[in-house]
């Protein structure tokens, strides 16, 4: 049971790759994304262009702050307002070259990570629930 | 750096204590909820009676789906549901006696987990970021 190597492994057995990763595009409208997290079950799930690069990220919690007036919820707004006015590009993300012991740290403050190939394309995310499958296992080495 | 011992570890460092948890009660209407839920930018929290009984968890999914109607939100619902009509009470929970190996697997598919006395009585929550801090911490040993 080597510590050093576990932080030094690579991370490509920890990647959902992309097609089962739910996503938006920047230039939905928030309804569209409101429905895709509802239905995906997700909290927050990333905004992907065409071309497969990473935009940011979107949550309910940015949506249901966007609609909330003062003292109503306005539904209108629903459709006007669209994803790149509200995501998060302030994100965590690493490139598939990067070592277990980054994402791990990157995992304490992140439910999840994102991860792109060398030419900026989107590959697919690492859950905080696979890191910790892996190290339960590790730990009953 | 001894596998076993933290396997076999106390849970008390790990608890974030009941008056730092963000909660509603079970009686409480889901726009109470709703509103604590977007306040304190959790996705999930737990829902406590006045005794500090822990009764389930409520999150923003389950409070936006029960506001879905067929076609459009039905923001008056928000006032003529209860919390205890929509959250869930099967939850991760354990006694403060419990130790880190029952924690760090309930971690994998739930980010939070409960904390009882053995009289019953809510303590306070586990997180998968503290979880994961000190795994963190660990593996640097
Ligand atoms: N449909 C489902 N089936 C089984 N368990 C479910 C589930 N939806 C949520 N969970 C459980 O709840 C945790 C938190 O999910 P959340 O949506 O807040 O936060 C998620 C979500 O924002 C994102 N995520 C996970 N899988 C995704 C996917 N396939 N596509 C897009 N985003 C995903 O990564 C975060 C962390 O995910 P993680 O798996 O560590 O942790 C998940 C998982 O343990
Ligand atoms: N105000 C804030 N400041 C800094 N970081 C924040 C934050 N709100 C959320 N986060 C970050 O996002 C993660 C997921 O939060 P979420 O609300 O989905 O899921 C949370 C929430 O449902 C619940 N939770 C955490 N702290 C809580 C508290 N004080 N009261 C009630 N519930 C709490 O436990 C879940 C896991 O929390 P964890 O800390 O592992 O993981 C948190 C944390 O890393």
């Amino acid at each position: 049971l080597d510590d050093m190597n576990i932080l030094d492994s690579s991370i490509m057995n920890f990647i959902i790759s992309v097609e089962k990763v739910a996503h938006v595009q920047p230039n939905n409208n928030i309804e569209h994304a409101l429905l895709i997290l509802i239905k995906s079950g997700y909290t927050a799930i990333p905004v992907l262009d065409t071309s497969f690069r990473l935009h940011g990220l979107i949550s309910k919690a940015q949506i249901l702050d966007s609609i909330l007036g003062i003292e109503k919820i306005e539904p209108e707004r629903l459709q006007k307002t669209l994803v790149s006015d509200v995501m998060t590009s302030d994100i965590a993300r690493v490139k598939d070259t990067e070592r277990f012991e980054k994402v791990l740290s990157f995992s304490i403050n992140h439910p999840f990570i994102c991860v792109e190939s060398n030419e900026g394309s989107f590959l697919g995310i690492i859950t905080r629930s696979k890191l910790l499958a892996y190290l339960n296992g590790f730990l009953h080495g």
